[in-house]
């Protein structure tokens, strides 16, 4: 009887035992579902900095080429300006 | 049954028991 | 004896059935740990998307003063040419 009563205490700990390890399976793969979700926004964050990076070298190279331009209107300017005077002056 | 050391953490664990009262992994787990 | 073979064996069971569910919590856990490292570089990526996106609206604006400088510049040459025209008839 003793060993009955032992083994049913026993066999009563494990049941309880895998109720509790269930619940933390169910509350790890609600966690994981999080994570996924949380995870899915990386590709997305990628695409987002690969597009602002895009854009900035574009706009990057558009003002250097400006600039450009810019320098040789100053420099034209420049120019006429000098013979402009030259010819007032005669 | 006598009493049975955890694979996990080594403790000595009392024989009535099924998960080791340190770490609580199973008597059987590796 | 008969009851004690067959607790035994249910108990054997359930112990077994632990060890199954330990398994998963682990094989969980280990997954949890990679999902964390994955998302630990999602504040990096954002900050990178950020950093590209102040580079990006920087430049615009960069290149947008250039371009309204290079639009003086471009009339006060057409009208500096007008004059210098002008002044070489008469």
């Amino acid at each position: 009887d003793l060993q009955l009563e032992d083994l049913n205490q026993q066999l009563q700990q494990a049941e309880e035992a895998l109720v509790a390890k269930q619940e933390l399976i169910d509350k790890l793969k609600e966690e994981a579902e999080q994570h996924k979700t949380v995870m899915e926004t990386i590709p997305v964050l990628k695409a987002q900095a690969d597009i602002y990076k895009a854009d900035f070298q574009a706009e990057r190279q558009a003002r250097e080429k400006l600039a450009e331009r810019k320098e040789l209107l100053q420099d034209q300017l420049e120019q006429l300006q000098r013979e402009y005077s030259k010819l007032r002056a005669d | 049954r006598g009493r049975w050391s955890c694979q996990s953490c080594t403790f000595e664990n009392e024989p009535a028991t099924v998960l080791c009262a340190i770490c609580e992994r199973p008597r059987l787990a590796q």
